[in-house]
């Protein structure tokens, strides 16, 4: 039923060929899992992503086409993305302009709400886990590290989200957060359309926690209630937040409604941080310029 | 949930499942019987008493049989989760793989003993309640080869669905709606009583063929029923509009125009339903 | 979903378990919420 017809990538724990659906030709990625050298059996975010995938149906989160078993191997047949959002930001000779910003933003909350509203946490986002579709169609792909929203006696892992992306609380060590951490993550990957380079680009963990309160300001107890009852918190430096003036002046493009979108999902307290509805239904969004129809983006 | 997998892949009718339950043990059946054939061919030289004991012997069990077998097992996945102190989720699912495993394998292809910890273990992982396969093994008092033997076959029966809903949760939100709606006027130390009683009750529920028929609220509400049936008729009154008498077949229910545009529900057939869920169970 | 089966009354609910995580430090700092587990067990109770 699927050919597979061309390496695109490998990585620790699978391979990703292009092919074919043969009945309707349609163009598929196959994500052939590795099985052999794990010797807890099938690897855990293997299981994820059939987990959550095979539950989701939106036009924002990558499909999962079929899954099947050859030569003792997992093959997630999923469908064709050519592009991904780090290669267009990356890639200078193409041009954006800030109606392209707003769609892809708005794609990228569509797909997040639609996972919170499922109860999922994708706890992976960043550009190049944003793959465009050559409808220009923007989806969340890679669920490799996904979970449930947590209940309440859980203690989830703090160690998840790549290190740029990764929300405050995170970087603390917080074992009981909430979708507020995907938040955060399309709050950097905004700023980053906006920058097109990367927001808070931290050398390694620790660094990452001086790097994010430089740039957004060192968070009290005030305004973040029990944040000091994190062991990290006592070894960091203090910063002023940014006043709105610093940051008209690093995000030079953006308009009021824009910087006020970026700022509530950086807020430091998650529980202050805005949701994906309220992103989706800020007035950045109904002010002009309109967002690019997905076909006639970049 | 009707874009769920557990709805789309592993609810049937009373019919459905019979006739799967029957086509998988007709077909291990034929099986058996092909074996034993090609057995004797082999075997010419066997006495008339030696080819009547292993005919004796060689008789594929019933679909019935094969029920009883899987759900003994099944029974024991619980207690054996319980003795390793694993989450109720992971226990409720390791039983619902268990179970589907068994709507497309025979016990005379695979026993269940030879996927007993497999199930286990795939339903900690997936339940992200990760514990290494030698530690399980250990724990388990069996070995990492017995635990991981099966797992690829286990997740082709499954069809590769793995989110599971059980009813506990449905069980902590009806909790809470009950205190809404019938807000003063229960105890709710008798409450946190009924909470307990219930939740071990969908324990029992997970083992029997309510969960392909039924979602898995509606199996909370059976429990509920089961539990207190005055507690869950009024609470059906006042949230569904049911009639007094709660007459399922009498007539239009008496639920407000009102009631109805709020939550879409008919509710002398949610307490149909409902009551045809307990019997299940029962 | 603007035709919810519930209202999340929050004040309503006596909910032990979950009232004594809502006051644990390291469940505040992370940012739990008890509205969202609410909302979630409402959710699984009339999906």
């Amino acid at each position: 039923e699927y050919s597979k017809e061309k390496k695109v990538g490998e990585g620790t724990y699978a391979v990703v060929y292009v092919g074919t659906k043969q009945s309707d030709e349609r163009r598929i990625a196959i994500k052939e899992i590795k099985t052999s050298g794990f010797k807890d059996g099938l690897d855990m975010s293997a299981i994820r992503e059939v987990k959550y995938l095979q539950e989701m149906q939106h036009v924002n989160v990558i499909e999962l086409i079929d899954v099947f078993m050859a030569q003792n191997n997992l093959n997630l047949v999923l469908e064709f993305l050519p592009a991904d959002l780090e290669m267009i930001i990356k890639d200078t000779s193409i041009l954006f302009t800030q109606a392209d910003i707003k769609s892809w933003l708005l794609m990228t909350l569509r797909g997040v709400h639609h996972c919170h509203r499922n109860f999922i946490l994708h706890r992976d986002l960043k550009p190049n886990n944003l793959l465009l579709a050559l409808d220009g169609q923007l989806k969340l792909a890679d669920f490799g590290l996904a979970r449930n929203m947590g209940s309440p006696q859980e203690s989830l892992t703090s160690n998840v989200v790549t290190r740029w992306y990764r929300a405050p609380e995170l970087l603390f060590g917080a074992r009981h957060y909430t979708g507020a951490v995907d938040i955060w993550s399309v709050g950097i990957i905004f700023a980053e359309l906006m920058l097109r380079i990367p927001y808070l680009p931290g050398k390694d963990d620790i660094d990452q926690i001086d790097v994010t309160f430089r740039a957004l300001g060192t968070p009290t107890d005030r305004d973040w209630p029990e944040i000091s009852t994190f062991g990290a918190y006592n070894k960091i430096q203090v910063y002023p937040p940014p006043s709105r003036e610093e940051l008209r002046r690093r995000f030079i493009a953006a308009t009021e409604n824009a910087l006020d979108l970026m700022s509530g999902m950086l807020t430091m307290n998650p529980h202050k941080r805005l949701s994906p509805i309220q992103c989706l239904t800020s007035e950045y969004f109904v002010e002009l310029p309109e967002p690019t129809a997905p076909s006639e983006l970049p | 949930y009707r874009h769920s997998t557990q709805y789309r892949n592993w609810s049937f009718t009373p019919e459905r499942l019979d006739q799967i339950r029957t086509e998988v043990n007709a077909s291990a059946s034929a099986r058996v019987e092909e074996t034993l054939k090609h057995f004797f061919e082999s075997h010419p030289d066997l006495s008339r008493e030696e080819e009547e004991a292993v005919a004796s012997k060689a008789v594929p069990v019933t679909t019935h049989e094969e029920l009883l077998l899987v759900n003994y097992f099944a029974r024991m996945i619980i207690s054996f989760a319980g003795k390793m102190n694993l989450p109720t989720e992971v226990a409720a699912t390791a039983v619902a793989f268990f179970r589907r495993f068994f709507l497309s394998n025979s016990v005379m292809d695979l026993p269940p003993k030879e996927v007993f910890h497999t199930t286990l273990f795939f339903a900690c992982k997936t339940e992200n309640y990760f514990i290494g396969v030698d530690s399980f093994a250990k724990k388990a008092k069996t070995t990492t080869e017995a635990v991981l033997k099966h797992e690829f076959k286990l997740l082709e029966s499954l069809n590769f669905t793995l989110m599971n809903h059980h009813p506990y949760k449905a069980l902590h939100g009806f909790f809470l709606d009950i205190q809404n709606v019938l807000s003063g006027r229960v105890d709710m130390q008798y409450m946190g009583q009924v909470y307990t009683n219930c939740k071990k009750s969908i324990s029992d529920a997970l083992l029997t063929d309510a969960v392909y028929f039924f979602t898995p609220p509606q199996i909370t509400l059976a429990i509920l029923l089961m539990e207190d049936e005055a507690l869950m008729m009024r609470y059906m009154q006042l949230k569904f509009g049911l009639q007094q008498d709660g007459d399922a077949s009498a007539g239009q229910p008496s639920q407000s125009s009102e009631q109805q545009l709020a939550n879409g529900i008919n509710a002398s057939k949610l307490l149909e339903v409902v009551k045809n869920c307990k019997s299940v169970i029962s | 979903d603007l035709h919810k089966r519930y209202v999340l009354a929050e004040s309503q609910y006596d909910d032990p378990f979950i009232k004594s995580l809502q006051t644990k430090k390291e469940y505040i700092a992370s940012g739990f919420r008890a509205d969202l587990v609410y909302d979630r067990m409402l959710t699984e109770a009339f999906m």
